[in-house]
């Protein structure tokens, strides 16, 4: 069962 | 700043789709419009909005400020406004509250709010330029249709977009369905045509409460575009007049 990713896994802080 | 928006409709909406998916946010205004960066509770979507200065008429920001404000406050204010209303949003430096004016185009009718603001102190998130592998261009209807209709089956959608065309697919404990679209020129009508632009395949999955959630921007653009590539979040764009937009992207799926 696939697991749910957060956005903060890709996008970084800026 | 001072901004007037010719028909307050636009922040209606606009609020509108993003009220359920985050609460509390920053409203960034510098000369060049008003910017908005949320993540939802779970960190599983990202709305991004910007309102470009152009947009309104006439806009004046002085100053970088950043407003803090609840949707929730902010939707019972905007509840006040007509659709046609002439909006003017108001706010001074470093200010305790913004100003909202309503004024009706066909009566002497005016009426004025001041929402208090907060301080939110939100992580403001780098998003990379991305060259997707994959962009659809299709009506906002259709993609509306698509989620809900996969949505009553499963939690999740597998989009798989190939030189064929994109494929939508759910499982679910009651069955599976699937909703495949071609490449397609409508030639009576552009708005619904659908237009796939792709460098090489790409199959994800993603969550479908998020994306019901998203079509609720569906009134504000007749397109929506969703640009996909292996291993990073959908970005689902719905464009606003001026080149101002909303998106929302969203963190895939990934493994077993």
């Amino acid at each position: 069962r696939p697991s749910q990713q957060t956005i903060g896994k890709f996008f970084g802080n800026s | 700043l001072e901004a007037r928006l010719e028909q307050a409709a636009m922040l209606k909406r606009v609020v509108d789709a993003i009220k359920d998916l985050v609460q509390d946010c920053n409203f960034d205004c510098n000369d060049s419009g008003i910017a908005l960066q949320a993540m939802d509770n779970s960190h599983v979507a990202l709305v991004s909005m910007m309102l470009k200065s152009e947009s309104f008429s006439p806009f004046r920001c002085d100053r970088n400020i950043a407003l803090g404000i609840n949707l929730t406050s902010l939707t019972k204010v905007l509840r006040a406004a007509q659709g046609d209303d002439i909006l003017t949003l108001k706010a001074e430096d470093a200010p305790d509250v913004v100003n909202l004016t309503f004024e009706s185009p066909e009566s002497d009718r005016l009426s004025e709010y001041d929402i208090k603001l907060m301080d939110i102190d939100q992580e403001h998130l780098g998003i990379p330029d991305t060259e997707y592998a994959a962009t659809i261009t299709l009506p906002s209807s259709e993609f509306s249709r698509i989620t809900r209709d996969l949505s009553a089956l499963s939690e999740s959608v597998a989009i798989e977009c190939t030189k064929e065309g994109v494929k939508f697919t759910c499982t679910g404990d009651i069955g599976n369905g699937s909703v495949s679209l071609r490449q397609h020129t409508n030639v009576e009508n552009d708005a619904k045509s659908v237009d796939i632009s792709l460098t090489e395949p790409v199959a994800l999955t993603f969550s479908l409460k998020y994306l019901v959630n998203f079509c609720k921007a569906a009134g504000l653009s007749d397109r929506v575009r969703l640009c996909l590539s292996n291993e990073v979040p959908l970005l689902v764009e719905y464009g606003l007049s001026n080149n101002s937009y909303l998106r929302f992207y969203l963190a895939p799926k990934i493994g077993d």
